[in-house]
């Protein structure tokens, strides 16, 4: 099981639809301040099922969809894909890859697909459940996180040791 | 449950000892369970000594030394259990270039296993990837992206 | 009391907006209290708009744009109370390579009101220094202090 | 009034006799992860007057005495000097030169001394009072501090301005 590729449209600052084919080994992403490293790493926290809006950097659901600049009008929904390479079936489904959608618009509802064929947010946390990736887990660092593992007490550092085991 | 726990923590506890002395240089360290009679709900106590120091708390640490036990932590779990993929947003922000080329030493090593995504500031990273992507904001306030190779990120950096 | 408050709040906030332009190449930014009319207890908030972007809460903003606007917090004070020497550690971690010049070019001008000691281990800082030192450890534990110059540095990261 | 010079001995990391020149512009410090860079700023902030052992990131006040190393044993007291270049007379004392000494002992007894002779605590806090230079204001911003402005509540980030003010 690999990451194959990410489509995003309308999701935080990527306006225009935008694909990101991922390498087997290491993909580094790097850029200027404010340019949009972090909303990738959002992206596909988001597209795995994330519910917290502040672990998005946002108020509520909506704010992840693009609110516009100075030259160019809010859109009406985000939407992002993910790919996934499943030829070692770890995903629990019988499909070589496997295409993970989520898709909110303005009004705040919701849409989920998996391969192309609707489904609801739970379908899409089961997917990843057993597979060793989660969004609470060691998988998904965010910036400015690291850290937080020195921080905690060590009653609260039982979950990343929770998640692998 | 409780076995599986028990065994996979001693395990990465074996791990975190191995993987603190390759990215230190030497020292030792280790985990503990503050309860080890109640596994399920006891806490983790994390207890590091860096070569040719005295043990350590942990709030004695530098910021650099902080982040590179939390990196190693991560590392000893990953070899325990090895995850897909694993997306790391500037996690080596803290350390000093020396430790930078230490933990990309690391990832390298890691990527047999695991494929990494990597956000990052810092070229020692950066020449440890297989793929490098540039974003920009050619708009400002919309992200484009565009696939780079390193010498690129130099003459980038300077141009943006 | 209240009337010194008020109208030194108000130079600090003019010259944010300025020195937010400056830092961010563009936009504008603004302090305001948030309850005008107690001026001894009234907190503070902040609004910012990156150049081309819309109005943004702080929450939103990038790592390295939240901390480009603490410095520019930092240095709009500086410009209304000069403070006669001022430590700096690692403010510009989380900048790139782009934004810790234009943080360096800030650093010389302001050095003329104010010393600054200041601990990095980004280059563009180290090149805006009059004076430079190094920290080593060549007997593990014990910090001895060197003397050095810029060309040094380069050596001494990859000889660490 | 610059700080002309700050002599170390016994304090965290500085077992040795250590001293460092200021220069009048901008004075860098560079060197590895944990080699004592921070350890220095510490040192200022400790010989202005600071009174809390958490913000020295210890636990008491003793925990800035040199704890030994597998080579050496722990020393008996921390003792730190700064030297102030006075001859604008912001210090409001009538001398060219301020030197401010802090010593601690393993009983936890302190001496205090201002151009060497004994001075309490006090009398140190009320030196640098009005210069504008403090420990909690935007004199001194130790490291991962930056972001505290940013993520403090309005009512908490006053502080910052009334000590401008
Ligand atoms: N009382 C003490 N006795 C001996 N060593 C001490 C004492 N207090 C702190 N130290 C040591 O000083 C080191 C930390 O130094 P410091 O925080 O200054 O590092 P730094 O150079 O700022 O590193 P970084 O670049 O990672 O921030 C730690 O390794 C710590 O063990
Ligand atoms: N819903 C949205 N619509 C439009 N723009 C958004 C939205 N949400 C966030 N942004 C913008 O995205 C930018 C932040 O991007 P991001 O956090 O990915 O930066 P980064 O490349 O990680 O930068 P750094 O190196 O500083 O961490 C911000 O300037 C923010 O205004
Ligand atoms: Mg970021
Ligand atoms: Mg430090």
């Amino acid at each position: 099981m690999y990451l194959k590729s990410l489509e995003i449209q309308g999701f935080k600052s990527f306006a225009e639809k935008t694909n990101i084919e991922f390498g087997k080994g290491i993909t580094a992403v790097v850029g200027p301040n404010g340019s949009g490293k972090s909303n990738i790493a959002d992206a596909i926290r988001w597209v795995m099922g994330e519910q917290s809006a502040k672990s998005l950097r946002g108020g509520n659901m909506q704010d992840v969809i693009f609110s516009g600049t100075q030259k160019r009008k809010p859109l009406g929904f985000a939407e992002v894909t993910l790919y996934i390479d499943n030829s070692d079936k770890k995903l629990g489904i019988d499909y070589d890859e496997v295409a993970v959608t989520r898709r909110v618009f303005r009004s705040g509802e919701s849409e989920y697909f998996i391969n192309k064929s609707a489904c609801r947010l739970k379908d899409i946390h089961e997917l990843f459940m057993d597979t060793g990736v989660g969004r609470d887990g060691y998988s998904i660092i965010g910036q400015g996180r690291i850290d937080e593992i020195i921080n905690s007490k060590p009653e609260d550092r039982r979950q990343i040791f929770e998640e692998a085991a | 449950m409780k076995e599986r726990f028990v065994e996979k923590f001693r395990i990465i506890n074996e791990n975190f000892n191995q993987v603190f002395a390759e990215l230190f240089g030497g020292g030792r360290a280790s985990l503990a369970l503050t309860e080890p009679d109640d596994v399920l709900t006891s806490g983790v106590t994390i207890e590091v000594q860096p070569p040719g120091k005295a043990l350590k708390s942990l709030l004695q640490l530098s910021g650099g030394e902080q982040a590179l036990v939390s990196i190693a932590i991560l590392f000893a779990i990953l070899k325990a259990c090895p995850s897909p993929f694993c997306i790391l947003d500037e996690i080596e922000a803290a350390l000093d270039d020396l430790n930078t080329y230490r933990f990309a030493d690391y990832l390298k090593k890691f990527a047999k296993d695991s494929q990494f995504v990597v956000v990052t500031h810092r070229r020692g990273t950066m020449e440890a990837a297989n793929i490098l992507y540039g974003v920009t904001m050619q708009e400002q306030g919309v992200t484009s992206l565009l696939s780079l190779n390193i010498d690129d990120v130099e003459r980038e950096a300077m141009l943006a």
